[in-house]
């Protein structure tokens, strides 16, 4: 593993955290999108179905553990807890997200590294994960204001796919058979969804003033 | 022979 993976994985970690942290520290999920973190559930549950097949590392076994227990106590709590429920932007977030999970699967069936029901749901959840930030980023939108553990929410997601990126450069150069453009293409995608997205971060964190997205 | 590509990434 190199030092962009790790660095990849520790801020999308870290991105989670965040988010735990703004739902238990203010009890409120306002300005989050609960279809982007149902997708996300859906990504990870989908993609490590070879947690029990395919032994990689201890390292990896316990961050898709992690992942997965996650992201759905994430989704538990925006859906079943008494208060936090309340914060929830309902009326803005309105995509409808089930178009990206049929996109997704018809994409899976037609590109992916294999026919088989494992490499199928892989190459969905790679597709799936590119596109699950667009609730997000339309909530953001249209609630024009961001706060700060939102706004750090999302760049830390970004970043994660920033670092991944350059993971896959330096295993270009330095791994032999190393191809994976199914991941690599997807994974370009998504960080330039994230482009609009990281401007204003960077604007508002020069001007060290709060977060705002134009109309 | 070329090394099969496992997912190793998360």
């Amino acid at each position: 593993m190199n030092i962009f993976r790790f660095a990849g994985d520790m801020t999308h970690l870290i991105s989670i955290l965040v988010l735990l942290l703004k739902i238990y520290a203010t009890k409120s999920c306002s300005g989050i999108s609960l279809k982007t973190q149902e997708l996300y559930a859906l990504v990870f549950l989908t993609r490590y179905l070879d947690l029990f097949t395919d032994f990689i590392s201890v390292y990896n076994t316990i961050m898709k553990l992690v992942f997965i227990a996650s992201s759905l106590a994430v989704v538990c709590c925006m859906r079943m807890h008494r208060v936090v429920r309340r914060s929830y932007d309902k009326d803005l977030d309105t995509f409808r997200h089930y178009f990206l999970i049929l996109a997704s699967f018809v994409l899976a069936l037609l590109v992916n590294e294999k026919f088989t029901f494992q490499e199928i749901f892989w190459a969905f959840s790679i597709y799936l994960e590119a596109l699950a930030i667009l609730p997000q980023l339309v909530l953001l939108q249209r609630s024009g204001n961001v706060d700060n553990l939102t706004g750090q929410y999302v760049f830390f997601l970004g970043a994660y796919r920033a670092f991944y990126i350059l993971n896959w450069i330096y295993r270009y150069f330095t791994e032999q058979h190393f191809s994976r453009w199914i991941a690599c293409v997807s994974g370009l995608v998504q960080t330039v969804l994230y482009a609009d997205f990281f401007y204003y971060y960077f604007i508002s964190w020069k001007n060290n003033a709060k977060m705002q997205l134009p109309a | 022979s070329p090394k099969e590509n496992v997912h190793d990434e998360l």
